[in-house]
This record gives C-alpha cells, structure tokens and sequence, in this order.
C-alpha cells in the first residue's frame, strides 16, 4: 500500500508542493529493463527542513559516474512523459559543461521548492541527467502550447542559474520525445 | 489562497536548522 503523504512536522517550514525524489541509473547489465524499471522513488517531503534531510543524505550530482538521473517531481506525478500531468508538456533543457551540474541542480531545485518560476501550477519537476561529456539539466512543465508560461520559465532558468550566455538552452516537447524515443 | 514562497537565502539558512539534521 502506498505510504501516506508526508506533512511539515511541528515548527518546520511547508512548502507549496510536496515533493518526490526519485532516481534513475542505466544499468551496464540489464539494458533491457524498461525506462519505468529503472526508476526508483528515494522519497517524499513536505517541508523545507524534511527536503534537507533528504538532500543531505543523498550523493551530489557532480559525485555521480556513468548513466544516472536524479529527478524531483510533485508528489503524485511521475518522472515520466506519459504520466497524465506530463502528457501535453514539455521541458526546457540545458546542456551543461562538466562540474557544473552539483551547483546548477541545487539552484534549481530550490528555486522550484521557492516557488519562484511564478507559474502556478505549471511545474512539474526537475531532472539533473549525467553523462559522459556533458551534464543535462531539465525543467519540465505541463502546457508546451503555452508561449507565455514557457518564455517565462525560461527567463527564471537563466536569472537563476546565472550561465554564461552562450549556454545551449532548448525547449522539447514529451509529444517530439515520444516519437523519437529520445530524452534530448 | 496565497502561494508560499522562499528566497534561496531563506532556504539555505534552513539547513543548519536541527530540524534539517
């Protein structure tokens, strides 16, 4: 039975949201296993202090080798461009040199659990994605139609991550994604 | 009803709060 959602403890700081980490690796040996196989939930939060405990306990990005993903959804959406939140979305991506990603993920997130992409309901979740030569960032929202939301997610993501100018930024549907099989 | 907000700032201060640890 699924466990009951977590709630902000006495004297903690709620957020918004409750929030879902989850995390990905492809395995060398298994590469049959299914994308949804491969994603496990680390846990949920309600509150600022319970999102630190979480965090602290789990590796940095930049700390990671081979094929993983770390994603950080609404509690009740999956990482995943089939879930029902995620169906007409999309995501902006942000292909980052190596040593960056620790820095840029922890901006990100905090500014999703901050609340200040200022969209409403919009974001979905996050995902930091290391690979070999480069590191892949993404934000995912739910309307991809919607100009406006997504011009304005885009404008936060380079306010907050401050990077240089000539960063490769592009947006993505889960609609492209799922034709071409392919994340990025 | 209002959305909660927090600063970065904010929210790295939390974690050196004994309800973080």
């Amino acid at each position: 039975p699924p466990r009951p959602p977590p709630k902000p403890g006495p004297g903690e700081n709620p957020l918004q949201y409750n929030y879902g980490f989850w995390y990905s690796r492809k395995s060398q040996g298994n590469k049959s296993a299914s994308y949804d196989q491969n994603l496990k939930l680390i846990g949920t939060f309600a509150s600022v202090e319970q999102f630190w405990r979480h965090y602290c306990h789990i590796a940095r990005p930049g700390d990671l080798t081979g094929h993983t993903d770390y994603h950080l959804f609404k509690e009740g959406i999956r990482p995943m461009w089939e879930d029902n939140a995620n169906k007409n979305g999309g995501k902006w991506i942000i292909r980052l040199k190596k040593g960056l990603a620790s820095r840029c993920w922890e901006n990100l997130i905090l500014a999703m659990l901050g609340e200040q992409f200022m969209v409403g309901e919009e974001i979905c979740g996050a995902v930091i994605s290391i690979r070999y030569s480069e590191d892949i960032l993404s934000l995912w929202n739910r309307t991809a139609s919607d100009g406006v939301t997504t011009s304005r997610i885009r404008d936060t993501l380079k306010r907050i991550l401050n990077l240089p100018p000539n960063t490769i930024m592009e947006y993505k549907t889960h609609g492209d994604s799922l034709k071409d099989n392919s994340s990025f | 009803g209002s959305r909660i907000f927090y600063e970065r700032n904010f929210l790295m201060q939390c974690r050196s709060s004994p309800l973080a640890k």
